[in-house]
C-alpha cells in the first residue's frame, strides 16, 4: 500500500 | 486529518482522562486492572519513540506526550500511591501470554525490519489485546463501576472510529495500513460484548453486572 514512512497517526 | 480520526483521538483522550480522574478523585483503583494499564504504558512507549526522531505536527507531538504522561501517571497511582486499593486477587490475567506472541508476530509480520518499525508494529498488535486483562477482571468480579464502563466505552469507540478513519483515508487519500487495520478490527471486536452490555444496561441506568 502507499504507506508513509512516518506513521502520522497516534 | 478527518472527522473520524479527530473524534477518535478525542474519545481516546477522554478515556485516559476519565480513568486518571476516577482514580485520583476516588483515591482508589478498585476494579481497575493494573496489568492493562501497564500494557497501555508499554504500547505508548514503544509507539511514540518517534517523538525523538521525527516531528509531524504540534497536535501529534502534544497528544503523544499527554498519552504517555497520563499512562505512566495512571500506573503510578495504581501501583504506588493507591497500591492498598489495588485488587490484585482479581487482576490475574497472564499478560505473558499476550506480550510473547505479540512480540514474535511483530518480528514476523511488519512493514520494515528496522528497530523503530518493529517496535511500532509490536505496539499496534499489543494495543489490540491490551484491554483483555481489564475485561477478564470484570468477568471475575462480575461487575464494574459505572465510571469504569464509561472509560471502557470511550476506549472501545476510539478504535472503532479509527476504522472509519481508515475507510475515509483509503477512499480519499489511497492510504491504507493493513497491519493497523487488521489489529484495529480485532481490537474493536473484543469490545463488542462489552458494547452490548453497555448499551443495554448502563445507558438504561442499570449497573453493569455480569452473570458471575
Amino acid at each position: 500500500g502507499t504507506l508513509t514512512e512516518d506513521h502520522d497517526e497516534l | 486529518m478527518n472527522v473520524f480520526r479527530l473524534t477518535g483521538d478525542l474519545s481516546h483522550l477522554a478515556a485516559i482522562i476519565i480513568l486518571l480522574l476516577k482514580i485520583w478523585k476516588s483515591r482508589s483503583c478498585a476494579g481497575i486492572s493494573g496489568k492493562s494499564q501497564i500494557l497501555f504504558a508499554l504500547v505508548f512507549t514503544t509507539r511514540y519513540l518517534d517523538l525523538l526522531t521525527s516531528f509531524i505536527s504540534l497536535y501529534n507531538t502534544s497528544m503523544k506526550i499527554i498519552y504517555v504522561g497520563c499512562a505512566y501517571a495512571t500506573v503510578y497511582l495504581i501501583y504506588a500511591k493507591f497500591r492498598a486499593t489495588y485488587d490484585g486477587n482479581h487482576d490475574t490475567f497472564r499478560v505473558e501470554f499476550l506480550v510473547v506472541p505479540v512480540g514474535g508476530l511483530a518480528f514476523l509480520v511488519n512493514h520494515d525490519f528496522s528497530p523503530l518499525e518493529i517496535l511500532w508494529t509490536f505496539s499496534i498488535y499489543l494495543e489490540s489485546v491490551a484491554i483483555l486483562p481489564q475485561l477478564f477482571m470484570i468477568s471475575k468480579t462480575g461487575e464494574a463501576e459505572t465510571i469504569t464502563t464509561h472509560y471502557l466505552f470511550c476506549l472501545g469507540v476510539y478504535r472503532a472510529l479509527y476504522l472509519f478513519n481508515w475507510i475515509w483515508r483509503f477512499y480519499f487519500e489511497g492510504f491504507f495500513d493493513m497491519i493497523a487495520i487488521v489489529a484495529g478490527v480485532v481490537q474493536t471486536i473484543l469490545y463488542c460484548d462489552f458494547f452490548y452490555l453497555y448499551i443495554t444496561k448502563v445507558l438504561k441506568g442499570k449497573k453493569l453486572s455480569l452473570p458471575a
